[in-house]
């Protein structure tokens, strides 16, 4: 199963991600 | 048997025929695509005529199976050994379960859906947005051109995925400018794939309100990387059930999509969503307003947990259950 967020954000909205890093509930996606 | 005149041979039946088949020709393709290339590149989608053959599978017969076999109730003496395979075969950390004995759950499907004890998710406090799910990260970035990528290199329609909007007539703007409130704004996307092993209950990533869901009835297929990065188009595909609405930013959007083996979510806040059902029309969808329009619209509505409904949606808060996926 997956879970797809599409959302709008400011052009500065920034990721603190990894493509394929293990992920879980609570942690932090990105901010402005 | 000879006295009786029948045959030795089995009577041919098509569906396992086809099964075995199909099933063989994808894994072979699979294997072949998978093999190592001198180039690095990535291995090309599968053609159109391999992902109708994928689709032509009663995904969701097998899904509905599975479902019902999972929940038929296993005797105290067998939940033990058949938990503990599934927690070797997929890694599952009990410690962090609210419920560590095994044989508290009566069968696979309520394992599945075991909850955490309190405190193990911590949520980020500096973020605006946290994951909704445990799991891995597919895929993020910035949507262009109304194109959103499943994987790297392969995409999916915006406008496949959440479905028609409202009020956009014959707007000629792109579809993902027409969800935008602000020319300094920019629409974002993050996938979260949910292992077999992981925790399946999935939570608000903020705080929002949700204005509409959207279920989408439709093919059962495997998301898993492996599947993503050959099936274009796989999330508009597959059954989904997609929650719109806004936050503090404007458009938000959260959308499970199932999978074979866990073909039906359930929205905690709507007792009236009932997703993997037997009738199924392909191409379609069935809104509901969470948006008040009378009283009527309030009851009907369900919430539970610990969602609200104020006039214009349900008001949900950062790290707050939201919704489930279970087996079949």
């Amino acid at each position: 199963s997956t879970i797809v967020l599409l959302f709008e954000a400011p052009k500065d909205f920034s990721f603190k991600l990894q493509p394929g890093q293990p992920i879980r509930v609570g942690e932090g996606l990105g901010s402005v | 048997m000879l006295s009786t005149g029948r045959s030795f041979l089995p009577r041919p039946r098509p569906l396992p025929l086809l099964l075995l088949t199909g099933g063989g020709y994808l894994g072979y393709e699979h294997y072949r695509r998978r093999g190592p290339r001198k180039d690095g590149a990535p291995p090309p989608p599968a053609t159109p005529t391999q992902v109708a053959l994928y689709r032509s599978f009663p995904t969701r017969l097998l899904s509905r199976t599975w479902g019902r076999l999972n929940g038929v109730e296993l005797p105290t003496w067998l939940r033990k050994p058949v938990f503990s395979l599934y927690i070797w075969t997929f890694g599952v950390n009990m410690q962090e379960a609210a419920v560590e004995d095994l044989h508290h759950y009566r069968n696979l499907g309520e394992f599945f859906r075991r909850r955490l004890k309190p405190a193990v998710r911590p949520l980020c406090a500096s973020s605006c947005l946290i994951s909704p799910a445990d799991g891995k990260i597919l895929h993020f970035g910035r949507v262009k051109n109304s194109e959103v990528e499943q994987v790297k290199g392969v995409t999916y329609s915006l406008e496949h995925f959440l479905g028609p909007q409202k009020g956009r007539g014959n707007d000629p703007s792109s579809f993902r400018d027409s969800l935008l409130s602000s020319p300094d704004h920019d629409l974002f996307h993050v996938v979260v794939y949910l292992a077999p092993g992981d925790y399946h209950c999935f939570h608000s990533p903020t705080d929002w309100k949700v204005e509409l869901r959207r279920h989408f009835p439709g093919s059962l297929m495997s998301v898993n990387p492996g599947v993503a990065r050959l099936v274009k188009e796989l999330f508009c595909l597959n059954e989904r059930v997609a929650l719109t609405g806004q936050w503090q930013h404007g458009f938000f959007s959260l959308t499970a999509v199932g999978a074979t083996n866990v073909g039906s979510i359930r929205v905690y806040f709507d007792q009236e969503l009932q997703t993997n059902a037997p009738r199924y029309s392909k191409g379609s969808f069935h809104d509901y307003s969470y948006v008040a329009v009378d009283d009527q619209v309030l009851q009907v509505a369900g919430v539970g947990g610990g969602a609200s409904v104020q006039g214009g949606g349900v008001v949900l808060q950062k790290g707050e259950a939201v919704g489930e996926f279970n087996l079949g």
